[in-house]
């Protein structure tokens, strides 16, 4: 059985708000080492992965392999009954129809309890390789945000262009163009405004706005972001939470033919 | 104009 305690349901919370309108139906793999969750978008070009290692819980059981098919509609429903600071636990059985979530209030005597009926969901599961990318660029996750979003207004596309010690996000559109430049940036008194870049070869790579856009409603669950890129390779978008776990996003670039 | 790629011609079925 799968017993999993979160001191704080918020995590979870914003996990699902942040994928739910990237992907509707989602295998939660329970197993000894935590909860993980990969998926697809409907068109195959961006893809979800998720791992909650079991030390983001407190305490966390499974003894065997679960996975939970949930309908993250109905999920993001139940949680939003949860209060951010409440104590969220997850619970089912070896061969579960249900998931149960229980939401305790760690001020009040409160105790509200909810099940969500599990769906049998038939998933392609991708192999990622290990990549050695070509640019590693760390930088502020309400940045990153506001460059998507700003250049959404003017295209459909953005070029995110890496060399020695900048990034440039470029854009072409109807109205006019648009780029912004970031370099190295490291304060001692606001860490949380670097910009970090590592760089082993240059790299100029083009993304659809829409998905990072969509891929940006992470923000709130890590100050920083993490993109990864090689020329003619997906995207990784990367927050990272506590003990190890993580929400990635991969995207697929656009290719000139 | 380029065109979008999906990710099955990166990464393989498991």
């Amino acid at each position: 059985m799968l017993e999993a305690r979160l001191e704080q349901a918020s995590i979870l919370k914003k996990v699902v708000d942040a994928i739910k309108d990237l992907v509707q139906d989602c295998n939660f793999d329970c197993n000894d080492s935590g909860i993980a969750l990969q998926a697809m978008d409907n068109s195959h070009v961006a893809l979800v992965s998720m791992m909650l290692k079991s030390d983001t819980f407190s305490p966390f059981r499974c003894d065997r392999n679960i996975a939970l098919g949930i309908n993250l509609n109905s999920f993001q429903k139940v949680l939003r009954c949860a209060q951010n600071e409440d104590i969220l636990t997850l619970k089912a059985d070896d061969s579960p129809d249900v998931v149960s979530l229980v939401f305790e209030s760690s001020e009040q005597d409160r105790i509200s309890e909810y099940d969500i009926k599990l769906m049998d969901i038939d998933q392609e599961h991708l192999g990622i390789p290990d990549t050695e990318y070509a640019a590693t660029i760390t930088m502020p996750s309400g940045e990153f945000q506001r460059i998507c979003r700003d250049l959404s207004a003017l295209s459909e596309s953005v070029a995110i262009e890496a060399e020695k010690n900048a990034v440039k996000f470029v854009c072409n559109g109807d109205i006019g163009n648009g780029a912004i430049s970031l370099r190295n940036h490291s304060s001692v008194e606001k860490p949380e405004q670097n910009v970090n870049i590592e760089l082993s070869e240059p790299v100029a790579l083009t993304f659809s706005l829409k998905y990072l856009v969509n891929f940006c409603k992470a923000s709130g669950l890590s100050g920083s972001v993490k993109l990864c890129l090689s020329n003619e390779v997906p995207l990784l978008v990367e927050y990272e939470l506590a003990s190890n776990s993580y929400l990635r996003f991969y995207l697929a670039p656009k290719i000139g033919d | 104009p380029p065109k979008q790629a999906t990710l099955g011609k990166f990464f393989g079925l498991q």
